[in-house]
């Protein structure tokens, strides 16, 4: 489903450059569960951004269901990325000014086919499952930093996504929070969901079926998790 | 140092009212090392923006060094922030289009006794002990999530002040930097520096003196971490 062939991304700062991905060389298939691990700043995010179709590689293939998605333009990029990529930003990102609900019916805004009622029934549903249904008119600067975090995994996940993108997403939640949203992403990951998710947290990391380890840019390491 | 008597923070909803601290009592001296805990939503945040003199209370006192901070003007409250606190936000909240190193010097730059010379000495230094001298010069938007925590983190701690308030100080980190941060901050208050630190983790809490756990906006529990 996913082939990553000599990924390669690079920042030119001046005289120097800074490799945030170098020669990165993977194969996704579609169910699969991946915990990404590593230092700070060894390129996970990068790497996440390249998957999630935010950002472009500057050497290597990206291919996705048979096709070299570096090689999209801007609309294709984002039109692949609104059908079926859902992402979790490590800074959330939601928008200000505007309030959970609002926040979560979002990505469903651009599907022309789907009505008002059954937009707001599926955002209130996403808001349920992450347990902040009754935070639902709450603007964002009005909810705690483990509130905002669910509210962005609600937007990641209520459009149905293929591939559920999550960069840190229990960083900000206490331990009996982050078990009901890894059991929430094990049930979205046996429907069928590709889930590939950041975390630095060993107990989080256990979720997951495949456990992929980056250093200075590389993968280091890429194992079946023990035990699943 | 610090009494905390039946302190309250309400934020009215229409018809409804979030109690987001209700008669919080505590008493902090000089040289604890304090863990905060609770889960998502009961109250955390709150408490350290109000220690930190970044909000006021809708109730109750706030007693620093025998001044009660409650009653304090605007104009007030931002000097003692600037003399006394430190902070580490959870959502970090650096200068967008500011370099790692100009965020660190941001807080010096109250004090007008000091040269330019020492100012950028003092801020390279702070970077230093974060493991992030050689990212001086990159731009807030050009450092991985954790490096940015590490940027907040040398902010709240250049200005030497007498209180570090850290929010989730360690949510973007891996378990090796996490350690060097809470070797760290276990100098820092070795030297004196009362520290209080929100933390989900019970690894990170272990660092602590004391941990102080709350639930729906109040302490329902208060005691020295084992084995310190
Ligand atoms: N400006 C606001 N208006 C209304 N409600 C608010 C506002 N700020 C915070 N709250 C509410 O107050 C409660 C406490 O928030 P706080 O940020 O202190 O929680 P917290 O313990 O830090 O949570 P987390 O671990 O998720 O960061 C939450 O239920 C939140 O929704
Ligand atoms: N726009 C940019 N310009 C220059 N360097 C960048 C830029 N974005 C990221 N980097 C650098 O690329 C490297 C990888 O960054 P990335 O965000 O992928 O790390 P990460 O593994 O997600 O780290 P963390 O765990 O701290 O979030 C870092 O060293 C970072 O400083
Ligand atoms: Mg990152
Ligand atoms: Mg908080």
């Amino acid at each position: 489903m996913i082939f990553l062939t000599d990924l390669c991304k690079n920042y030119a700062m001046g005289d120097t450059t800074v490799h945030a991905l170098q020669n990165v060389n993977c194969a996704i298939v579609k169910g699969d569960f991946i915990a990404v691990m590593g230092a700070s700043g060894s390129g996970k995010s990068t790497l996440m951004n390249i998957l999630g179709c935010l950002d472009i590689p500057s050497g290597g293939t990206y291919m996705l269901d048979g096709e070299e998605v570096q090689r999209f333009s801007q609309n294709r990029l984002a039109a692949l990325r609104n059908r079926k990529m859902g992402f979790v930003f490590q800074a959330f990102n939601l928008l200000p000014r505007t309030t959970a609900l609002e926040n979560v019916e979002l990505p469903l805004m651009y599907n022309k086919s789907i009505s008002a009622g059954y937009l707001r029934k599926k955002a209130l549903e996403a808001l349920e499952w992450v347990g902040l249904r009754e935070r639902a008119f709450h603007f964002s600067n009005q909810l705690s930093g483990g509130q905002q975090q669910r509210v962005a995994i609600a937007r990641a996940i209520v459009n149905d996504p293929v591939i559920l993108l999550a960069d840190e997403p229990t960083g900000n939640l206490d331990s009996a929070m982050s078990v009901e949203i890894m059991a929430l992403f094990q049930r979205l990951n046996r429907n069928g969901i590709t889930v590939i998710m950041v975390t630095h947290e060993p107990d989080i990391a256990q979720y997951a079926m495949r456990r992929m380890t980056f250093r200075d840019g590389r993968i280091i390491n890429d194992e079946k998790v023990l035990g699943r």
